[in-house]
Order: structure tokens, then C-alpha cells, then sequence
């Protein structure tokens, strides 16, 4: 006995995930930051944010369709890490990753934080 | 499944959603 192991499907569902959110195929939620507007899958969203974790785990916001962020959220920011989500890719450009980092701490995404702090020390 | 008799298959595991249609 013993299993086939597939060592790029996870690779392979999270890139489908993407095309499917570039489409706006099955996308459950629309975020709004400051202005601008983000489609997502809901599924997603709570899988890599604990700030999305505790929103959609309460059933009072389970269906809602769309929610504004805080406005001291940055839209760019917002987006690196939505696209993060989505490739595991972190787009780190000198100018961003303080935006990026304080992004990451308000989603609860503390590894990427992590990482953030640690690129933006080794560049000082 | 690590160990157990595993084999490592490095292909395309699903299809690939296009672009667009």
C-alpha cells in the first residue's frame, strides 16, 4: 500500500484559484479600501488572514457580499498581499514593504509580517 | 503520506483554467 503523491497540485489549485479571481468566476466578496475594489473567494481570504478568519467565523457576517476595511488600510498594500494569497509570491519593492508589513498586521498575516521586518532590518 | 510507500508523481495534477474563454 502507499499513495501517488502529485507534489505540484498544490501549486496547481492555488494557480486556478487565481484565474478564477482574475474572471471573477465564483467570487463571494467584494473588499472595499479606500476606494478601491477588490474581488475575492471568501474561502481564500479566511485560509491566509486571521482578520478575515474572525470576520466571515461569525454568522452575523457569514453572507455578507462585501465589507470595507479600515481606512487606514493602503489599497497597495492590500493588493500585494491579496496577490500573495493567491501565488505565494510576496512583491517586496523597497517603497512598499513598510505598507506591505503594517498591511500584513492588520490582516493577522504574522509570518508575512515576520518576513517583512526581517527584509526591511537586513536592508538598514 | 510522507514515507509510506509514496511515489512522487512531478506532472500537471488537474486541469488548467484559461485565461479566458
Amino acid at each position: 500500500d502507499g499513495c501517488i503523491q502529485f507534489t505540484r497540485h498544490a501549486g496547481d489549485v492555488l494557480l486556478n484559484f487565481n484565474r478564477l479571481r482574475s474572471r471573477n468566476i465564483l467570487t463571494d466578496v467584494t473588499i472595499q479600501v479606500d476606494g478601491q475594489q477588490f474581488h475575492a473567494h471568501k474561502a481564500i481570504l479566511v485560509a491566509c488572514s486571521g482578520f478575515f478568519y474572525s470576520v466571515f467565523m461569525d454568522p452575523e457576517n457569514a453572507n455578507l457580499s462585501a465589507i470595507s476595511l479600515d481606512p487606514k488600510v493602503d489599497p497597495k498594500g492590500f493588493s500585494i498581499l491579496l496577490d500573495f494569497m493567491y501565488t505565494s509570491c510576496l512583491d517586496l519593492k523597497d517603497s512598499l514593504v513598510l505598507v506591505t508589513m503594517n498591511t500584513a498586521i492588520y490582516l493577522q498575516m504574522e509570518h508575512v509580517a515576520d518576513t517583512c521586518h526581517r527584509f526591511i532590518k537586513s536592508r538598514h | 503520506y510522507e514515507g509510506v510507500n509514496t511515489i512522487k508523481e512531478m506532472g500537471r495534477s488537474i486541469h488548467e483554467i484559461p485565461r479566458q474563454d
